[in-house]
């Protein structure tokens, strides 16, 4: 494992973790998408279904367990413990538009079609637009809390990350994965204008706005 | 020790 791979894994862990805390510590979910954190849950849970069949180390296992927990604690609270301060007026992205033309996208273009490997694909394709619904929401209330926009950069530095980890593997080991490749750059394309913002306006600022 | 896996990774 390189650097970048460590460090994208860490930057996905504390994006979680901030959603996580903000969301228990704040009592509220208000301007997160509950959506989006339906489609990460989907995501993880399609991906790992290879804990049942393969063990491949502690730090895997550990991380993928890590994940989908608090992918599923997200989901709860959002839709359970604090319903009360969802705000699903404000979270009307179409999710349908996303997990059906993927769904189909896995049969397609794949690299073996078998039952594992069409889940695992589909949730490569699914995470590299999961975020979408969010960052819909903010764009129609117009603003983001500080602490929704810290972990929306960790989201987006943890695929670009994995980005430089891939080229890095590609030159040191001369390994490549197409469908990964293709969808972490899909996914890493849409954090940019997130990123500019949050680099440029986000300093000093309580709110980030996000022109419409 | 590195396995060319993309699975390994998260």
């Amino acid at each position: 494992m390189n650097i970048f791979r460590l460090t994208g894994d860490l930057s996905h862990l504390a994006a979680i973790i901030i959603l996580l805390l903000k969301i228990w510590k704040t009592r509220s979910c208000a301007g997160i998408s509950g959506k989006s954190q339906i489609l990460f849950a989907l995501v993880f849970t399609s991906r790992y279904l290879d804990l049942l069949t393969s063990f491949i180390s502690l730090y895997n296992t550990t991380m993928k367990v890590i994940y989908i927990g608090c992918a599923y604690a997200t989901v709860y609270l959002i839709y359970a413990k604090f319903k009360a301060t969802y705000d699903g007026n404000h979270d009307t992205f179409r999710v349908e538009f996303l997990v059906v033309p993927v769904g189909g996208l896995a049969f397609l273009v794949n690299h073996d079609f078998s039952p594992l490997e069409i889940l695992w694909t589909f949730s490569i394709y699914l995470e590299s637009v999961a975020i979408l619904p969010q960052l819909f929401m903010i764009s129609k209330t117009g603003e983001a809390e500080t602490i929704t926009t810290h972990y929306l950069f960790f989201l987006g530095l943890y695929r670009a990350l994995y980005l430089i980890n891939w080229i890095w593997r590609f030159y040191f080991e001369g390994f490549f994965d197409m469908i990964a490749i293709v969808a972490g750059v899909v996914q890493t394309i849409l954090y940019c204008d997130f990123f500019y913002l949050y680099v440029t306006k986000g300093e000093g600022r309580s709110q980030l706005s996000i022109p419409t | 020790e590195e396995s060319d896996s993309i699975k390994d990774e998260l």
